[in-house]
């Protein structure tokens, strides 16, 4: 579903250059749900963000659904972000004008799906958070957990191939982070690709992989203990 | 330290209207670090805004160090917001275009700290969040956890009595977490009053007291387990 093939990443700050995400090799399949783990500031957005086609490599190739990213159109990238990839953000990046309704609806409306039909599926996705009483309300009314939620019924209801989530249970408590994880846990049995960057340990359960992550440097399948 | 008696909070939206916090009567002594712990949506960022002069209640009383908040006229309550109480928001709040240093001296600047000395002591501060080494950095530069030290460090600067704060570890790793909240707890040790919303099981070992929030409803030094 999605590759990263000596893919890396470097920031240029003044004079100073910083190596975000050493060359990496990794390959993210279906029917798997993969644990991101690692230190703050050690690179696990960066490398969601390779595979979300939020930001592109400084060396290396990223390979969604077999296409090279790097050879694709604007019109094609968009596409494919729209179709095949979910993301729910570590900051949210709800549309604050927006109602939780509109937001889940707003990618509907974009692949062009009727507005009856997209007001029906977004508020199945909200009822599925447990975010169908709040649906009126705007970010700004709404929780920081409540407001996870919401991003996280973004994310699914354009029924994503690559589902990619950071830290979707920062804000949440342990009921609503078990309802979210058997909900991601499902998908990923159903044939998607989930990847998630936690340090929560409660997490650990569901995953059938765990890639470890520290100075930009990732290891697979690491035996790393999150505690 | 503050107190809330008798305290309330409700919104209204629409036609509907939300009871956020149901009227409340709670006590921060100094010397003491509190959790405040509850499901997702049930009032602990709105407990907190309220006693951080953030929000005002619909009914009853907020009072800090002494002083009743309604009775206070705005420049005698954005002075106790800059001498008295820190915040770290659930969302960081860091202004955009600043460094972690210039936000971290922000609050300094405008308690007339010379530059000097408030350069020094906001790096100190980023030093004891382990951030002196990003302090040339923006916020988008930085990494969610990197941005949350920030936020902690710029709160802890000004000394406060009073320290708020809300879910500062959501996206910190284990090592990131220890060294925060044995800072936190130093200082509670050292005479200022911590009220900490947490959903984070490891914050339990730091605690003097647990506040439990449900559906607005707080219950004091509950037993309950956050799992
Ligand atoms: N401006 C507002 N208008 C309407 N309702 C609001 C507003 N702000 C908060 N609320 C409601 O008040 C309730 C309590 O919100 P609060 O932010 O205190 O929850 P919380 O316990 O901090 O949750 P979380 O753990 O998800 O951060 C929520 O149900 C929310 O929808
Ligand atoms: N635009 C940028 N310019 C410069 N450096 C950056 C930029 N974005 C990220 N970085 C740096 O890249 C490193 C990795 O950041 P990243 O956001 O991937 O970390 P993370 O593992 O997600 O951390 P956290 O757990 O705190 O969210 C950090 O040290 C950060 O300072
Ligand atoms: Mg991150
Ligand atoms: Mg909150």
């Amino acid at each position: 579903i999605a590759q990263l093939i000596g893919a890396n990443k470097r920031y240029k700050s003044g004079d100073t250059e910083i190596t975000a995400l050493q060359a990496t090799t990794l390959d993210f399949r279906s029917n798997e749900l993969a644990l991101i783990i690692g230190p703050s500031g050690s690179g696990k957005t960066t490398l969601l963000s390779l595979l979300g086609c939020v930001i592109y490599p400084t060396e290396g190739e990223v390979l969604v659904g077999g296409n090279k990213v790097r050879e694709m159109s604007e019109t094609q990238l968009s596409n494919l972000r729209l179709n095949y990839i979910g993301f729910v953000f570590q900051n949210f990046n709800l549309v604050a004008p927006l109602t939780a309704l509109e937001n889940v609806m707003f990618p509907l409306t974009l692949q062009g799906v009727s507005g009856q039909e997209a007001k029906a599926r977004a508020l199945q996705a909200l009822e599925g958070v447990g975010m169908a009483d709040r649906k009126n309300f705007k970010p700004k009314q709404l929780s920081g957990g409540q407001q996870q939620r919401v991003a996280i019924a973004r994310a699914l209801v354009t029924k994503p191939q690559l589902l990619l989530c950071d830290e979707p249970t920062a804000s949440l408590d342990a009921v609503s982070m078990v309802s979210v994880l058997q909900e991601l846990h499902r998908l990923s049995k159903e044939g998607i690709a989930v990847a998630i960057v936690t340090h929560d340990p409660r997490l650990k359960e569901y995953a059938d992989r765990t890639i470890y992550v520290e100075s930009g440097r990732v290891t697979d399948n690491a035996e790393f203990s999150i505690h």
